[in-house]
């Protein structure tokens, strides 16, 4: 899912 | 992974690692803020929890596990620790910290991408983790006496809010849909926070004085 690649950030 | 992004990891685990050496070594926190690492640990803590659920990759959940190891650890060494909690400047760290979980839960509630617990809390720990640092920028003030390992304390984790600002702007250029309002606004309110700081940490490593911040 693109829009939450935010998410592997720390 | 960019250059940015790694080195704002690499900078951040420096800052803990430095905290680490700082109470561990010389068993004191003088000049730490309590209030600011209870504020962190929150933060770590709700910000992981799909630690256990989503997998993205091992260097995400080896991260994740230190930062979470390393925020409760200095929490328990101020709190617990007999030598080190005997540094711990009480009388200065006096930020009601209540007063900024709250508005931060309240936002994270109003604003946020999607109504669930774990996306409401994740946009909490981004809002949280922005001001976090204002009970140290606020002790480190009031003692006025900022000894080397906690001034690079401070300075790594600046260095790591800026690092990652590079990182967002290199990862909108070259990643499809990647737009992130709420943790754009907020990673710029922290590192506008660090600024101040940064002037006198960066002018006095210059003129090769110690570091003092004016009243």
């Amino acid at each position: 899912d693109t829009d939450r690649n935010v998410k592997d950030e720390l | 992974m960019n250059a940015f992004r790694l080195a704002g990891d690499m900078t951040h685990l420096i800052s803990v690692l430095v905290l680490l050496l700082k109470i561990h070594t010389i068993k004191s926190c003088a000049g730490i803020s309590l209030k600011t690492q209870e504020l962190y640990a929150l933060v770590f803590a709700t910000r992981y929890l799909d630690i256990f659920t989503d997998f993205i990759s091992l260097y995400n959940t080896v991260m994740k596990l230190i930062f979470l190891g390393s925020s409760f650890s200095i929490v328990w060494y101020m709190r617990r620790h007999k030598l080190v909690q005997r540094s711990y400047d009480k009388d200065h760290d006096t930020f009601r910290h209540q007063l900024l979980v709250l508005p931060c839960l309240i936002l994270a509630l109003l604003i946020h991408e999607q109504f669930t617990f774990k996306e409401v809390m994740w946009t909490f720990s981004i809002y949280l983790e922005a001001v976090a640092i204002l009970p140290q920028l606020v002790l480190l003030q009031r003692t006025r006496n900022i000894d080397n390992l906690t001034g690079q304390y401070v300075f790594f984790l600046g260095a790591y809010r800026s690092l990652y600002i590079l990182n967002w702007i290199y990862r909108y250029f070259t990643e499809p849909h990647y737009v992130h309002w709420i943790t754009w606004i907020s990673g710029l309110v922290q590192t506008l926070l660090y600024a101040d700081f940064f002037y006198y940490y960066i002018s006095s490593w210059k003129n090769n004085v110690k570091l003092t911040l004016p009243a």
